[in-house]
């Protein structure tokens, strides 16, 4: 089901710390918005493919489920 | 399984630990006991020995803390983090943080987390496993609320730690030291012998070995229930499984856990009643149903809703015909014909076995229906069956199915 926009910015924005805590990612600043989506597109698709889940990159229900569950504060993976 | 960077480990098998503080959601002797537990889980698959001190620096310090508490990575309130842990290290090496604004809880509830679960993995990172992206693995990074009685760690978990530290030393599979609590002393000699107070036996002890799985082509080879699922072919025995899927060549293996893990293993019987995409698992007198890897709400149900009588407290087995959407239930030297649109069951049952399928010896272990025909199986053996006619076409052995 489509989801609201102000929910997607939300959503966005949680998953963007998840990834950050989690899966290394660094938000770099750049002039180019769609770097910055690939780049977080990219550490999507390492989180998707961790859990098993059909690596996308995109910011799914499924994957956006796994986020909020309650987990481990030690990240998944790490420079 | 995986480990951190450079693979850090204690390089020592007596490893000490200090409770720092408890959390007002339990009383301090279940937070001492939970984390005891969780300390013997990994020291029954390893050579470690885990021993408490009251006072100064140990390897592992263990705490309870809100949002900031000193390192660079704050709690979040309830939910999200629920704890985390360092890998081994002098300083905060091996330490473990529980985030105090979670429900710390005894026992497994869905309003709380049970602290046994989730020290048991933070102490896998204390020990030098990272996360395992293995589901079911006690070292997956998500909270998995399971029933704990009988607790055993995942497969994956024992190679991950036996690949650091190696099996336990034959004689070394004893209980946690300085359990139960002992006068705090400054430090325990490692040496010290082991005490365990008359007053506690460790009651529950995680058994070192969790029983093997037989093998395929093992001729006794018997089988609990055996259901299909989605197209496959899931055969069940304890708490092993045998996947026979057409998307794979192979027999996969697997552990009842793995798939559900809050269903506890040794099924008596299982079906699947294709056209609503629901299996149905039995057990002793209750059964559950499930949808994929989802356990459907509501239950476990006592097996008499489906109208057995008082007196029936187990099944053995159980098989749904597509055709007739009739499922039939073995319970002894009798069966019974349930009629599944109409969710109940059918007159002039129970019926006995021997009437209707000649030949059969029961009781039934476990009973498949698959392209048309009923597999009834009876110790190593099992009978193909005409369902139609009820007429027994052939015997083969039980796992004549894993192409032995």
């Amino acid at each position: 089901f489509p989801v609201a926009p102000e929910k997607e910015k939300e959503d966005l924005q949680f998953a963007k710390k998840y990834l950050e805590s989690f899966y290394d990612f660094k938000e770099e600043k750049t002039l180019f918005r769609a770097k910055d989506l690939n780049q977080m597109s990219d550490k999507i698709r390492e989180m998707q493919s961790f859990f098993g889940l059909e690596v996308t990159g995109e910011l799914n229900h499924k994957t956006l489920d796994i986020m909020k569950q309650p987990r481990c504060g030690v990240p998944d993976v790490r420079s | 399984y995986s480990t951190f960077p450079h693979t850090p480990t204690w390089k020592k098998e007596d490893v000490t630990y200090r409770i720092l503080n408890y959390t007002p959601d339990m009383l301090q002797a279940d937070v001492e006991e939970a984390i005891a537990r969780a300390f013997q889980l990994w020291s029954s698959v390893t050579p470690l020995r885990f021993t408490r001190v009251y006072n100064g620096q140990a390897d592992i310090m263990i705490s309870f803390a809100s949002g900031f508490h000193n390192d660079f990575y704050s709690f979040d309130g309830p939910g999200g983090t629920l704890a985390h842990a360092y890998a081994p290290g002098s300083g905060i090496g091996g330490d473990a943080h529980f985030d105090e604004d979670e429900n710390w809880t005894k026992f497994t509830t869905y309003s709380g987390y049970n602290l046994f679960l989730v020290a048991a993995h933070e102490l896998g990172h204390s020990l030098g496993l990272s996360h395992s992206n293995v589901f079911g693995a006690l070292m997956y990074p998500t909270y998995m609320p399971v029933d704990t009685r009988d607790y055993q760690l995942h497969q994956d978990d024992i190679d991950g730690i036996q690949a650091l530290y190696g099996p336990p030393k034959e004689s070394s599979a004893l209980p946690t030291k300085a359990f139960p609590p002992q006068e705090p002393t400054e430090m325990i000699p490692a040496e010290a012998p082991t005490e365990t107070s008359p007053r506690e036996e460790p009651t529950e002890t995680t058994p070192s070995k969790p029983p093997q799985r037989p093998d395929d082509c093992d001729p006794h080879l018997t089988f609990d229930a055996i259901t299909t699922l989605r197209g496959e072919t899931l055969f069940f025995k304890d708490r092993y499984v045998w996947r026979k899927s057409p998307y794979f060549s192979e027999i996969e293996h697997d552990t009842i856990f793995s798939f559900w893990p809050s269903l506890i293993a040794g099924f008596d019987a299982a079906y699947e009643v294709d056209n609503k995409d629901r299996v149905l698992f039995f057990k002793d007198d209750q059964y559950w149903a499930v949808s994929g890897y989802s356990i459907e709400s509501g239950f476990p149900r006592p097996i008499q809703n489906l109208g057995f009588p008082t007196s029936v407290r187990k099944i053995d087995a159980a098989a749904h015909d597509q055709n007739t959407k009739r499922t039939y239930f073995f319970v002894g030297n009798k069966y019974w014909s349930f009629n599944e649109n109409t969710q109940s069951m059918e007159r002039g049952y129970p019926r006995k076995i021997a009437a209707d399928f000649q030949g059969i010896s029961h009781p039934v272990n476990a009973a498949l229906q698959k392209n048309g025909y009923f597999y009834i199986f009876h110790g190593s053996n099992q009978y193909e069956v005409d369902i139609k006619k009820k007429k027994l076409i052939r015997i083969m052995k039980s796992n004549s199915w894993f192409d032995c």
